[in-house]
């Protein structure tokens, strides 16, 4: 089962995450008496890649419109740079003396914590960038509420114009989304649920077409054609609806995986 | 650039892979 949700998240963390699991059992088991080495220069390497990525992510803070983004990241991003500062006085303890093992506990607590604090910060980033899809995926939704006072193939030509793009740009996100993420249920169901939308549009718009046609010649069946109407509007609903419950999930359902 | 974050969080990811590869490299003698 993956534990990170995105191949990117995954990629990153993945390999640090294995090397700070070995470094604490080696440690649990060890307490092994060696001197350890210099690490002044892996140390100062980073803690220059902790302000290099809190220098990004404080204007990232700074030019995100994403309340909770912005409320969210800084706490990550002190995380990081306190676990920096640990590495660095564990580094300063060890030069004075290679055996200190309160400076052991600090190396491995600031690996820890910039593991922590970088999974946090991407995770943080990764769910304000799923915010902006879920909230194009509601414009879509707004759209589809006004199918049903659409009334003149005037307005449905601007309903058209108006959902068109709208639809296109959530298509091309959520597609790239499913390709990012690791679990193979939680693509699928997006996967699914886009081609249902990407089906049923073009049904909805001749639904609309001949409502408009029917109601225009006053016409029996209209009560009917406005029914089908609204029954494929609720469909598109329903499956943008389902897009957003499975764009905010991030930790797995064991009875899915069974 | 928001993209600029995932990239330094890999460098930061590498820096202490690194890092702990130093540490183990003596432990692990």
């Amino acid at each position: 089962m993956p534990v990170f949700h995105t191949k990117t998240i995954e990629s990153i963390l993945e390999p640090v995450a294995q090397q700070v699991s070995r470094l604490v059992i080696l440690h649990e088991e060890a307490e092994d008496g060696n001197a350890m080495p210099d690490l002044e220069k892996p140390v100062f390497g980073v803690s220059r890649a902790v302000q290099n990525l809190v220098k990004v992510g404080r204007e990232t803070i700074q030019s995100s419109d994403d309340a909770i983004l912005r409320q969210d990241m800084p706490a990550a991003l002190q995380r990081v740079e306190q676990a920096a500062r640990h590495l660095e006085e564990a580094s300063g303890m060890l030069k004075a003396d290679p055996f200190s093992q309160p400076a052991r506990k600090k190396l491995i607590e600031g690996s820890r914590g910039i593991l922590q604090g970088t999974s946090s910060l991407l995770l943080c980033f990764d769910e304000s960038e799923v915010r902006k899809i879920i909230s194009e995926c509601k414009r879509v939704l707004d759209y589809l509420a006004v199918a049903e006072v659409v009334d003149s193939l005037e307005d449905l030509v601007r309903f058209v114009k108006d959902l068109s793009p709208c639809l296109s740009k959530v298509s091309r996100e959520v597609d790239g989304r499913q390709k990012e993420l690791t679990h193979q249920v939680h693509r699928d169901i997006l996967i699914r649920c886009l081609e249902e939308v990407k089906t049923l549009t073009p049904i909805l718009i001749c639904s609309m077409k001949i409502y408009i046609q029917i109601h225009a010649q006053g016409g029996k069946g209209g009560e009917e054609a406005g029914m089908n109407r609204d029954y494929l509007a609720q469909r598109m609903t329903d499956e943008l609806n389902e897009i957003i419950r499975v764009l905010q999930l991030t930790t797995y359902d064991e009875d899915e995986w069974d | 650039d928001p993209s600029d974050m995932v990239r330094q969080a890999r460098i930061l990811a590498q820096a202490t892979a690194q890092l702990i590869q130093a540490i183990k490299g003596e432990a692990e003698k």
